[in-house]
């Protein structure tokens, strides 16, 4: 079955499945042990080398199974991760799963333009004043009436010495915010790019802070990033062009990377997302198949009902008209064709002579013929008149 | 009645050599 149509054909909201969106996606980390080689993480040697690539491999790669960060002495102790997604998805949440005791300090980013600008998505943190300068999250979510970076508790230390940070989009969003719906929320799970900033390395306890001296590294083994590839309730799937760049399978007469946008003949209605109950489809002009090109008007979209707003362009095969459905100056209707036909309109032919000029009725391609002329085309005499010699009146009674 | 189409040859063109052209 086809997910964005329904049994009869009609479009219906479909959008690509859940997937891990870093899987196989490049991870920059701004700190990696091995160069300079130490005893423990070599960078030139993949048995001891520890990559961020492993962080988004999914245990493909043999050896080591941890990224790790070089070993850093001096404060500020960032490191920072970086993620682009390759094209703009749907988040509904990120992990991280620490290969060590887990940072006491990590903030979440998110960038909706491939990384040229970063807004919060959460901090984690048990101190967060002093770390973000921010209030602990409430205890029931963001107050509203938008979804808002809250600070959360410090990510989860596992037994064994792991760590585990894990971030639903839901957990910075009021409760009752529909998808659908809400503007906002739609722009509050949408990033192009995550970025894992690890702020403070653990410690024993609290009592670390800038002056304290010794030697510190992060270490990860897995993030994710549980995201649907957004296209808008427009495509089911996404899938990589030529050059490797992840596109959405647009249906519903859109196009674009996102399905952002109506395909260029279908422009009669503006575009829209689809939801649950409508699926706003993109409507193909009606130029009776005429024309190839259409644009839009407001004007006459509001003057519709918000019906119909599209105007045809370039109308060929001799017609005219917002939808190419008459017939341009000088042609006429041929009653015994289809509108559509290309042959629909057919030229007046109106005599040189006969005729009074050339453009003919467009309904019957009546001529409009001079004094005592007959005929469609005006190319004869009407009866009870005879040729003259006179082209001006080259009908006269006859004596 | 069907009555015969009009016949061009038989014009006098003499006063009007602009309109013969037109036609």
């Amino acid at each position: 079955p086809d997910p964005c149509h329904d049994e009869g054909g009609a479009p219906r909201s479909c959008v690509p499945g859940l997937v891990n969106a870093a899987l196989g996606r490049e991870v920059r980390a701004s700190s990696t042990c091995g160069r300079p080689a130490s005893r423990t993480c070599d960078a030139s040697d993949p048995r001891r080398a520890h990559p961020a690539a492993l962080l988004t491999s999914a245990g493909a790669a043999p050896g080591p199974l941890c990224w790790r960060s070089e070993a850093l002495t001096q404060s500020p102790l960032n490191v920072t991760l970086t993620v682009p997604l390759g094209k703009a998805f749907e988040l509904v949440f990120v992990s991280v799963r620490f290969c060590s005791a887990p940072p006491a300090a990590v903030a979440l980013l998110k960038s909706q333009d491939h990384g040229r600008s970063w807004a919060p998505l959460g901090f984690f943190s048990a101190r967060c004043g002093h770390d973000f300068g921010r209030p602990p999250a409430p205890a029931h979510g963001p107050p509203g009436p938008g979804p808002e970076a809250l600070c959360f508790p410090a990510p989860q230390a596992l037994p064994g010495g792991g760590g585990l940070l894990a971030f639903s989009v839901q957990d910075g969003s009021p409760p009752g915010l529909d998808l659908d719906s809400s503007p906002v929320l739609q722009d509050w799970v949408t990033a192009t790019d995550i970025q894992v900033v690890l702020t403070r390395p653990a410690t024993t306890g609290d009592t670390w802070d800038s002056t304290a001296t010794g030697t510190y590294s992060y270490s990860a083994a897995e993030l994710q990033v549980g995201g649907r590839c957004k296209c808008n309730g427009h495509a089911a799937r996404c899938r990589p062009d030529p050059q490797g760049h992840l596109l959405c399978d647009c249906q519903h007469g859109t196009e674009g990377p996102d399905c952002s946008r109506c395909k260029p003949f279908y422009c009669d209605r503006p575009w829209q997302r689809a939801t649950a109950r409508e699926a706003h489809a993109c409507l193909a002009c009606s130029c009776n198949g005429h024309a190839r090109r259409c644009r839009f008007n407001m004007e006459l979209f509001r003057l519709s009902g918000r019906r119909s707003g599209g105007v045809c362009l370039n109308c060929r095969h001799n017609t005219a008209g917002r939808h190419c459905h008459y017939c341009r100056e000088g042609f006429y209707r041929d009653p015994g064709r289809p509108l559509s036909d290309r042959r629909a309109c057919r030229a007046c032919d109106c005599h040189p002579v006969g005729a009074a000029g050339k453009t003919c009725n467009q309904t019957t391609g009546q001529c409009p013929c001079k004094d005592g002329v007959a005929g469609l085309t005006c190319d004869r005499c009407a009866p009870g008149f005879q040729q003259s010699r006179s082209p001006v009146a080259p009908c006269v009674k006859t004596p | 009645e069907v009555m015969p189409t009009l016949d061009m040859a038989l014009f006098d063109w003499t006063d009007y050599e602009d309109l013969k052209l037109a036609a």
